[in-house]
């Protein structure tokens, strides 16, 4: 499964 | 930051700049679906409460602030304060058969099983579909004013913006999030008819109203 990684685009 | 995304952005907040002015100016929210924009609070609210748990850069922070308050600031306007001038008669798409499916559907695609990520997916889905009730409604009347395609015209450049962006920083960046290029894909696509009689009449200085 892909990471969850932080969401830097609004 | 590539200037596809930074393009995009601007986009976005121009669209709902426009769409708050339009409606202070002329003291109405005539034409406008009061519908999709409770659904992109809901679209803002749900995604953007990593403001309480992540920080990321001023820039994102304080655009996160102005969009969430400029989209309650505009439910407001239509809700409340020019309350009188809402068409809802003609706003009359069932927002349950979007907000339940989309729910369901976070549920089940998501990049990982936390109440936060869920709701950024929700807010993911949602947004690709939230504009349909105003597109309903323009289907509904036949013609939008002139003022309300322009908003239409940013709110669906942003997306368009950001794809190319995806594609950017797939190649420069290997960075790809398939949840958000796939909703957004269909987010631009909903936007293609309209972008084509934007083009085709608004343009050439006519006024948006679809043939009976």
């Amino acid at each position: 499964a892909e990471e969850a990684a932080a969401h830097d685009e609004l | 930051m590539n200037i596809f995304r930074l393009t995009g952005d601007l986009s976005h907040l121009a669209a709902i700049i426009i769409l708050l002015l339009k409606i202070w100016k002329s003291r109405s929210c005539a034409g406008i679906s009061g519908k999709s924009q409770i659904l992109f609070a809901m679209v803002f609210t749900t995604r953007y409460l990593d403001l309480l748990t992540a920080y990321i850069s001023l820039y994102n922070t304080s655009m996160k602030i102005i969009y969430i308050g400029c989209s309650y600031a505009t439910v407001y306007l239509i809700y409340a304060k020019f309350k009188a001038t809402y068409d809802g008669n003609h706003d009359t798409f069932r927002v349950e058969f979007l907000v339940v499916p989309v729910g369901g559907l976070s549920f089940l695609v998501n990049h990982d099983f936390s109440p936060l990520e869920i709701l950024w997916t929700f807010s993911i889905y949602l947004e690709a579909v939230a504009i349909l009730p105003q597109l309903f409604m323009i289907s509904k009347t036949g013609e939008a004013e002139t003022i309300t395609t322009h908003y239409l015209f940013f709110l669906g450049l942003y997306r368009a913006l950001y794809l190319i962006n995806w594609v950017w920083r797939f190649y420069f960046e290997g960075f790809f999030d398939m949840i958000a290029i796939v909703a957004g894909v269909v987010q631009t696509i909903l936007y293609c008819d309209f972008f084509y009689l934007y083009v085709t009449k608004v343009l050439k200085g006519k006024k948006l109203s679809l043939p009976a």
